[in-house]
C-alpha cells in the first residue's frame, strides 16, 4: 500500500484521489477550500485544509514520508503550483508528480522540483485526435522500442482466410497476437480457422505497419 | 481524410484540433478569441473566429458537412458548450463529440443532442492514478471483452527461466504475447530462450490476473 498526498482538488486532483483510493492506497487529500476537503473526506484515508505555499503549514503534514506528491493545483493557481512543488522538492518528497497549464508551465516546474509532469488537457486533446483520425483503429498504445499495440477491425478482405494464409508478418510487419471474437479474447491465433467478420485484431508493429493495415479496413 | 471541427481552442480544444492536423486530417479550428485562431491559422486547415451560440453565425459555417465536431468549450462557458451542442444536433451533424466538466454537465450535453462525452480532466486524473498504484505495470488497457492488456516486468522469480518453464497461461490465467528486451519487441515468445532482467512482458488476462502477476513484481 503506497502513502499518496494529493494536492489540490479541482476536477483532476479529485480523480487522481479517489482512484487511487479505490485502489486502495492510502492517499490524503489537501486543498485550501474547506467544503472540498470536507467532500472528499469520505473517499479518502485524510483530509486536510491547508495552504500548502506556507511553509510552515506544508511541514506540518510532513509530506517527506509519503510515497509521492501529486501537485493537482490548476491554471487558476500557477504560483501556487510552482511555490508548492519547491517546497516540496526542499523537504525531500521521493516523487512529486506536477500538473502543467501548459510547456512553460511544465519547464518551470521541471526546474524547481518536479520529477514528471503531466497535463490533462493537452495528453487527453491527443489521445482523443488519435482516435478520431483511425476510425478502423479501435484503441492504439505505444509498447515502447517503436512498436505499438492495436486493436483493429478485421478487413473485409481479411474474412474467411486464416492468419497463417494471410501471412500478415511478412506482408505488413505486424503480429497478430490475439483476436477477440463473440465476447472472448483468444490468444492462441495460430490455431484458430479462418477469421470471422466482426473479429477485432489485436496487432503488434510499427506505427507505419498498423497504419497500413487499417488503411485496409 | 476526415472532415472535423473543433469549436473552443482552449488546451485541450487546441490538442485536438492540431493532433488531427498533424494527422492528416482537415480541420477547421473556431472560437470567439480573434487571438487564438490567429495563433492556430498556420497549423489547420482552416480557422474562423465566431459564436457558436449564435444561430445565424453557425448557419454560415455548413457545420452539417464535418465529419465530426468536437465542443471543446470549456468551464468556464458551459451555458455556450450546451447551446453550440443543441445547435449542431439540430443542423444534423453526424457525430458531436462534448465536453463536460462535470458529470450533470455530461448528462445535459448527452440529453441535447451530442453522441459521446469527454471529460480530460476526470479522464487523466483516473489513469494517472492507475498508473501510480501499480507501479510494475507500465501500462495497462481494455482490449474489451473482460481482457486488459499489460507491460510489466519480468518478476524477479521469472528470470533465467523460460516461458514454457513458467507456464504462465496455466498458473496465471494470462497470455505473455510478446517481449521487450534490449529496443526490440519480440512477438514469437514461444521460441525465446530464458528471460532476463529487464525484460518487460506484454500480457493479455483479466484485470484480476494480470494484478496478481504485477503482485510478484
Ligand atoms: N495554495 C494552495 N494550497 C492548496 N490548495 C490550493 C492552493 N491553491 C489552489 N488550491 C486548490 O487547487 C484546486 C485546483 O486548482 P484550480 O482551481 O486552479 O484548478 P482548475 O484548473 O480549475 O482544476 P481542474 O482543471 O482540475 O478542475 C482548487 O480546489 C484550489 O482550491
Ligand atoms: N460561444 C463560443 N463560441 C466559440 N468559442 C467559444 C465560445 N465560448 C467560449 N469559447 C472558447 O472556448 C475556449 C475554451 O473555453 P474555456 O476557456 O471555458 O475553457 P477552459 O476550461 O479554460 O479550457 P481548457 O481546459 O481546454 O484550457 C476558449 O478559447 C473560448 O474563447
Amino acid at each position: 500500500i503506497g502513502e499518496y498526498v494529493v494536492i489540490g482538488l479541482g476536477r483532476f486532483g479529485w480523480a487522481v484521489a479517489t482512484t487511487l483510493a479505490r485502489q486502495d492506497q492510502s492517499v490524503l487529500a489537501v486543498d485550501t477550500d474547506p467544503a472540498k476537503v470536507q467532500a472528499i473526506s469520505v473517499e479518502v484515508a485524510a483530509a486536510v485544509t491547508c495552504d500548502t505555499t506556507d511553509e510552515a503549514a506544508i511541514g506540518e503534514l510532513h509530506l517527506e514520508r509519503a510515497t509521492c506528491v501529486v501537485v493537482a493545483i490548476g491554471v487558476e493557481h500557477k504560483d501556487a503550483s510552482i511555490l508548492t512543488t519547491a517546497l516540496l522538492r526542499q523537504a525531500g518528497v521521493p516523487r512529486i508528480i506536477g500538473r502543467a497549464t501548459n510547456d512553460l508551465h511544465g519547464r518551470v516546474l521541471l526546474a524547481v522540483g518536479a520529477h514528471e509532469i503531466v497535463n490533462p488537457e493537452k495528453e487527453m486533446g491527443d489521445r482523443i485526435a488519435r482516435r478520431l483520425a483511425r476510425p478502423s483503429l479501435i484503441e492504439q498504445i505505444p509498447l515502447g522500442d517503436g512498436a505499438d499495440l492495436a486493436e483493429l477491425e478485421a478487413p473485409e478482405a481479411f474474412v474467411g482466410r486464416t492468419l497463417v494464409e494471410l501471412d500478415v508478418r511478412r506482408r505488413f510487419d505486424a503480429s497478430v497476437v490475439a483476436i477477440r471474437r463473440g465476447g472472448k479474447v483468444h490468444s492462441y491465433v495460430l490455431g484458430m480457422g479462418p477469421l470471422e467478420a466482426g473479429d477485432v485484431l489485436v496487432v503488434i508493429g510499427a506505427p507505419a505497419a498498423l497504419s497500413r493495415l487499417a488503411a485496409l479496413a
